[in-house]
């Protein structure tokens, strides 16, 4: 099973 | 002072209609050099960069850098109000708390503006770092469009898988499963109908179909779209405005629990 990851775990608050 | 004029205001209403059913509010930032806009969606799975270059437009000034935060379903109705071809001008004054859009239809016997109040929005800016991609698709636009509407209706995730050889879609769920393989052609004549692929390593990643379709609303901005994959990290989905700039959308994979 594949949950949603957020595209905050990506890229970071500037 | 701000003013940016576009000859025909279709190329707007398009750019609209690509980020409308992601976003509800935006800020966009003018600067000398063009006007940027960077956003997540609500549920912040995916992000939207805009980059409408100052030298694309047919008049541009921009004395100070301004942000201006705007509600695009209002956006969208006023750009409903001009006809395809007006030419269109955006003007705000500095520290203004509205924005002006004022619609010239082509034959100068009709002039209308349209006043917007401006929205103190409070965005986070994400840092987006530069990446080498392990796969990089180029595509028809409508193909990509296409394959994302009908595999949307097998599941609500869609794999994507990249090899040399070409590119598999996939989708699967209770009516059965559906798969779409492209391959990379050997026609160059026609640019915009060929897909290319240049690959490092192949790369198999899985994306939720809402997003994918909502990107696709960019379709009509240009033939050919750009999908740029590396293992675990977002897929960017790059269209062109053309003679302006692009809109990038980065979507975040579904990942194992």
């Amino acid at each position: 099973n594949k949950s949603q990851s957020s595209i905050k775990d990506f890229f970071h608050t500037k | 002072m701000f003013e940016a004029r576009l000859d025909s205001s279709v190329t707007l209403k398009k750019v609209l209609e690509a980020i409308k059913d992601l976003l509800n509010d935006a800020s966009f930032d003018c600067s000398d050099t063009g006007i940027q806009l960077q956003a997540m969606d609500n549920s912040h799975v995916s992000l939207v960069s805009l980059t409408l270059k100052s030298d694309g437009f047919d008049k541009y000034r921009c004395d100070r850098n301004i942000t201006m935060g705007m509600n695009l379903a209002s956006m969208v109705k006023i750009l409903k109000c001009a006809n395809n071809d007006d030419t269109v001008t955006i003007k705000a004054q500095d520290d203004a708390d509205t924005v002006t859009f004022m619609f010239e239809s082509k034959k100068q016997d009709k002039i209308s503006d349209y006043a917007m109040k401006l929205m103190n929005l409070d965005q986070e800016h994400l840092g987006i770092p530069d990446t080498d991609f392990s796969c990089v698709i180029r595509m028809p636009s409508i193909e990509f469009a296409r394959i994302c509407r009908d595999l949307a209706q097998f599941g609500e995730s869609i794999g994507i898988a990249c090899t040399k050889e070409g590119v598999k879609f996939s989708a699967s769920g209770d009516i059965g499963s559906a798969n779409v393989k492209i391959a990379q052609t050997s026609n160059f004549e026609k640019e915009e109908e060929s897909v290319t692929i240049e690959m490092q390593e192949p790369v198999a990643l899985t994306f939720a179909c809402q997003y994918l379709n909502s990107f696709t609303k960019a379709t009509p901005l240009s033939p050919q779209v750009q999908l740029s994959m590396s293992d675990n990290v977002p897929l960017v989905v790059e269209y062109t405005v053309p003679e302006l700039g692009h809109i990038r959308y980065y979507l975040a994979p579904k990942i194992e629990e």
